[in-house]
């Protein structure tokens, strides 16, 4: 597979970093040449050359990529137009980094595959954590239903998972038990005769309103 | 609940409006006379000052805050520095973003209670989709076991959950089912005798390894 990324910055460099270890072949594009200097050695090729050059671009950039990744943050000029010269190639799969969401909305109507804000994705979620301490982890299913590793409630604590009559009492089901101090040790098919205890954690599948209230 | 937000880049204005949206007092802190003017409208306090300035910041930031978040990127002494003055006021919960995973572990070290990098966390995640374009969703419980959303190998298409054997053939158990066009179209207890059909989604949980094989 082979993949091009314009624009290497923390994001650009943390998205070709595992595709090049992954096998896969990566063209970096950045027109500072001291970037093209530190990630010469990590990616297959590097190359100086600014986004808003439309000749480079097109000789750079050929159908045989798989997707294009454009990690470009503050020049939006540059985001747009490298977008279009990448869809006019032929690229199918291009993949954008927006830094807000009106940003966000004008490229994915311009035909981006996917738009990504990291900053605002990573910080909404840092909200809900501060939020909701007792919620460690979730992946959110729909506006509804996520999934959430949460401390057992007090009302089910020194009860089995059985007798706790968890997903009737609480409308929601245990998909995996963490007990024990490291990350690794996970349960995921867990024993309905296990005992809960105080410094359980529970994998739990719900309406993300009614865990939030439970935790 | 009180919080104070030192730096409002992107990320640090992503944390600081939900907050204020669910009815936390948030103190922003920037160095930009400009940032301030832009924010001051969206939380309860909004002052210019210079996270390097100690008197500054010990005049703005008492114990009656439940947490500060520092979320300056480039200026990495600020962030030190600022991390240290407030641990020294004795704020228990200081969430702190990084740039890299060096300036995090210095970070860690020096008492923050959790280290955020938003670009390389999203860029990494970005990357994952990017080689395993069939897993549209996941969230790792472990180093091992994780929860994704994939379309059914075509072994258990036109077959029923129960019929399909799942959990004994692959190893992994559905935990949800995804049909229709919208994204809040999920059964978060899919009826066993369910046929599966090719647009399908399964939310499954068990070995990553295992899921990327069969996606
Ligand atoms: N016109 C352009 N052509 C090519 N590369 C560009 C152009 N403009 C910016 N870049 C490069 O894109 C990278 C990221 O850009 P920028 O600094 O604007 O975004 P950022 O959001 O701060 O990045 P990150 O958060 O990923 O570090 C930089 O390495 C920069 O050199
Ligand atoms: N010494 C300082 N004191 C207070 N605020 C500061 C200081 N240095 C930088 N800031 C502010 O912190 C914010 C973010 O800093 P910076 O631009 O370095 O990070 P960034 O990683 O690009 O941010 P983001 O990605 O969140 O937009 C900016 O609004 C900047 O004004």
């Amino acid at each position: 597979m082979q993949y091009a990324v314009i624009g290497l910055g923390k994001f650009g460099e943390a998205v070709a970093t595992p595709l090049v270890k992954n096998n896969c072949e990566v063209l970096a594009i950045d027109n500072s040449e001291e970037r093209i200097q530190d990630i010469s050695g990590e990616v297959s090729h590097a190359v100086t050359a600014d986004a808003l050059d439309e000749k480079s671009l097109r000789a750079l950039i050929t159908t045989d990529f798989d997707a294009v990744i454009i990690c470009i943050g503050e020049d939006f000029e540059a985001t747009i137009l490298s977008l279009m010269i990448v869809l006019d190639i032929g690229i199918k799969k291009v993949i954008v980094k927006a830094d807000n969401r009106i940003r966000a909305k004008i490229l994915k109507k311009l035909g981006a595959t996917k738009v990504i804000f990291p900053e605002i994705e990573m910080g909404e979620k840092l909200a809900q954590n501060i939020l909701h301490p007792d919620i460690s982890d979730y992946l959110s299913l729909s506006d509804k239903y996520s999934i959430a590793e949460i401390s057992p409630p007090k009302e089910v604590l020194n009860k089995s998972i059985s007798n706790s009559d968890f997903r009737k009492r609480y409308k929601m089901n245990i998909i995996a038990l963490r007990r024990g101090s490291s990350k690794e040790e996970i349960d995921v098919n867990p024993n309905p005769d296990t005992i809960l205890q105080h410094s359980d954690k529970l994998v739990v599948l719900g309406e993300i309103e009614r865990i939030r209230k439970i935790s």
